[in-house]
């Protein structure tokens, strides 16, 4: 997965950490600090949306072949995740009982088009 | 499509970075209460004792407890088991007769929502008898009571234990049962009484001062039951 540089034009991740003190949130999550949660941004312009290492499934490879050849173009190609990673959290709820939980999905791991 | 950066298809309009990031977090907050089965974040209006809080924590082994008292969670890959260790610290009421003390724990489960509880154990402190010519065995005795009723009368005994006391130690009873019920009933508020005494004399710890790091706890390991999968099971 390509990651995103400043200016970002094909379909990448970019790093984004959230610190929960900044959002003060700290006062009742207890465990990590933050999060890297990222996200993915980016074009999926035709020539690439089916690329190696792009492609978010061989699917999208064999679909973007389709728009390619003129098949089907009504379809447009995401920049979306294809990998996640989970996260343990420790934190109260509002009978102010400490929770452990581990959350699925959490962090975005790699970017791909759809 | 679209000349922008964003992707058209995912209805991202192409924006500022900062507005971007601020987007981004509102997004994750909303993520976060979602996955942790919150409606808004909780309204923490009492804090409990740091040094409780640490106590327990270190039982959970729940990570490492840095030297600053933040907590460092263990650099394991977490499961995507739907289950969930809770923590609750008990409202401490002494009983009259000064025998023990009434343990106060709250829970609240959304409507529909329906808990399994894997494994549950109630915490307790207990200290060291004073009197070294004293047998160190103690026996101590959990029960389950009436919430409303008058300490002593009206409970179940959910458990009793020998429990040595020569040194000053946590001890763990286990409650799985009783929490199952409790939650399947449907009740709120689980009222634990618990007698360690030694001629008349508590040895349990239920100083429910600030700061104490010997506050009971209890500690359970749920899962919220899946019925949507019973329900394709039962059409099926």
């Amino acid at each position: 997965s390509l990651r995103c540089g400043n200016v970002v034009s094909v379909c990448c991740k970019r790093e984004f950490y959230i610190k929960f003190k900044d959002i003060q949130w700290d006062e009742w999550i207890i465990a990590p600090e933050g999060y890297h949660m990222n996200y993915c941004i980016g074009q999926c312009p035709q020539h690439l949306a089916g690329s190696p290492g792009i492609a978010s499934s061989f699917h999208a490879t064999v679909f973007s072949q389709l728009k390619i050849n003129g098949i089907n173009t009504a379809t447009t190609s995401c920049c979306v995740p294809t990998e996640r990673r989970p996260l343990s959290m420790v934190f109260f709820d509002s009978q102010h009982s400490i929770v452990k939980m581990d959350v699925p999905d959490m962090i975005v791991e790699s970017c791909g088009c759809t | 499509g679209s000349p922008s950066p964003g992707c058209a298809s995912c209805g991202l309009p192409s924006m500022e970075r900062d507005a971007e990031e601020r987007l981004m977090t509102e997004i994750a907050k909303q993520q976060i209460l979602e996955k942790l089965h919150l409606k808004e974040r909780p309204n923490i209006t009492h804090t409990v004792p740091r040094a409780a809080l640490l106590t327990a924590l270190r039982k959970l082994h729940s990570g490492r407890v840095r030297q600053d008292g933040t907590l460092e969670l263990q650099n394991e890959i977490p499961t995507r088991d739907p289950g969930y260790e809770i923590v609750s610290f008990a409202d401490i009421s002494k009983m009259d007769s000064g025998e023990g003390a009434s343990l106060n724990f709250q829970f609240q489960q959304e409507r529909g929502q329906s808990i399994q509880v894997l494994e549950s154990s109630l915490w307790i402190y207990a200290r060291s008898s004073e009197d070294p010519r004293r047998d160190s065995r103690l026996f101590a005795r959990v029960f389950l009571s009436a919430v409303g009723e008058v300490s002593g009368s009206n409970r179940t005994l959910v458990i009793e234990k020998m429990l040595e006391v020569q040194d000053s130690n946590w001890h763990t009873f286990p409650i799985t049962r009783t929490l199952q019920s409790f939650l399947d009933g449907g009740q709120r508020r689980l009222q634990l009484e618990v007698s360690c005494d030694e001629d008349g004399k508590n040895l349990c710890s239920f100083d429910d001062t600030a700061n104490s790091a010997h506050q009971p706890f209890l500690v359970a390991k749920v899962r919220l039951r899946d019925d949507r999968s019973k329900h394709v099971l039962r059409k099926r």
